[in-house]
């Protein structure tokens, strides 16, 4: 997942 | 999304649903601090602003949405509803949160894992959230025995980070390259302010009696 999109939880 | 994360987010949702349900159907915010609720307000606005940018799935949005309508609104409620601001406990909840916002901040600046505006916003608000219990476990000391919504509300807010931990630990194990040292540690600390509640909690808990 690139680092752009690493935060995917809340 | 594993079962750790899935359980921490319902709980933080409860938390949420718990002390919104307290301050609107008994129009009392007794016990709870606001100054807590407005760093977690804070916390929400600095930790959703890729909220516009980058799009994880629809729950991940619609989490997002209902932490920031309902962090402000309990805030709106505290400080502007007439009923509930009566019952806000004004002269004991003192601590100088203002006091926690700057350190974070610095300290954002100085450790991240990228310098960019939304990446320092974002970990300022990991750190902001790690210490903004405090003012709630400061005037829940000085009020000493408070009613069991409150107490229901602290210690769902203290276990959701608590699962979040087992998330990382899963996630460490099962995805290569998962590691995120400031979260884990800003979480860390996060729930262990709590340790020393949720000792008092599962006593009282066990007691079958109010938290005191």
């Amino acid at each position: 997942k690139d680092d752009a999109a690493a935060h995917d939880e809340l | 999304m594993n079962i750790f994360r899935l359980a921490g987010d319902m709980t933080h949702l409860a938390s949420v649903l718990v002390l919104l349900l307290k301050i609107h159907t008994i129009k009392s915010c007794a016990g709870v601090s606001l100054r807590t609720q407005e760093l977690y307000a804070i916390v929400f606005a600095t930790r959703y602003l890729d909220i516009f940018t980058s799009f994880v799935s629809v729950y991940n949005t619609f989490m997002k949405l209902v932490f920031l309508g309902s962090s402000f609104s309990i805030v709106w409620y505290m400080r502007y509803h007439k009923a509930v601001h009566r019952t806000y406990d004004r002269e004991q909840d003192t601590f100088r949160h203002w006091f926690l916002v700057l350190p974070c901040l610095v300290l954002a600046l100085l450790i991240h894992e990228k310098f960019t505006f939304l990446e320092v916003l974002w970990t300022f608000s990991l750190y902001l959230e790690a210490v903004a219990i405090l003012p709630q476990l400061v005037l829940l000391q000085r009020t000493r025995n408070i009613d069991n919504l409150t107490g229901q509300y602290i210690f769902l807010l203290g276990g959701y980070r608590g699962l979040y931990i087992l998330n990382w630990i899963y996630r460490y194990f099962t995805e290569p390259h998962f590691v995120h040292w400031i979260t884990w540690i800003a979480g860390l600390v996060q729930t262990l302010l709590y340790a020393d509640f949720f000792y008092y909690y599962f006593l009282r808990f066990i007691g079958g009696r109010g938290v005191e």
